[in-house]
């Protein structure tokens, strides 16, 4: 299958979502 | 903290693999040994989104504000992060010497390229491990296969790359076995 691929920058944004909290 | 297998909630972003922290600290005065060692890992708990990442490690302590000997080891779910672990055995680690100050920063770079997949070696990274000494600080990430050039060289790269350091800084790949024999990475 594919794989999960994620930048460093996009971890970085996801790192202020109300979800990470 | 999430023991045992976990899973993505609603809305978040999983990761390609689910991982697994753990954290030991020698205590002073205590011999080392593969038995001492399995007991003072630590388990801080797993996660297999971004966002359960985060929740995690927005919670535990730098390592450049750790004292001691004290070892982070971010690991795949199901590896533990030692030498004789099937998942380890045949494999090595390529070793990168830092100095003061500058452990958290690569750390959070290192672990940001694994959980992303940056290294692009499929199933070959098994996990990573920062280690707080006195003089100097150490970061390395582990492969399963010690002896594929190929793919050791490639995650050599990626390494490099993503920690952005100084293209005359030393990196030392080091087998699981090499260790196991000289019991020298403790």
């Amino acid at each position: 299958g594919t794989r999960i691929i994620y930048e460093r920058n996009k971890l970085m944004q996801m790192r202020n979502s109300p979800l990470a909290r | 903290v999430q023991r045992g297998p976990v899973k993505p909630s609603p809305g978040e972003h999983r990761l390609q693999y689910a991982y697994s922290l753990w954290f030991s600290r020698r205590t002073p005065g205590n011999k080392t040994s593969s038995t001492n060692y399995e007991q003072n890992i630590k388990l801080v708990g797993s996660f297999c989104s971004v966002e359960q990442f985060w929740a995690l490690y927005s919670h535990c302590v730098r390592p450049c504000d750790l004292s001691g000997h004290s070892d982070f080891h971010l690991f795949k779910e199901g590896i533990k992060p030692m030498w004789e672990h099937d998942a380890n055995k045949g494999g090595g680690k390529w070793i990168v010497r830092l100095k003061k100050g500058l452990a958290s920063r690569c750390w959070e770079n290192l672990i940001l390229a694994m959980l992303g997949e940056q290294f692009m070696v499929g199933e070959e990274i098994c996990g990573a491990v920062v280690s707080i000494r006195f003089q100097e600080d150490i970061i390395s990430i582990w492969n399963k296969t010690a002896n594929d050039q190929a793919t050791t060289n490639r995650i050599r790269d990626t390494l490099r790359r993503v920690l952005n350091l100084p293209p005359n800084t030393i990196m030392e790949y080091k087998t699981h076995n090499d260790s196991l024999k000289d019991n020298s990475s403790f």
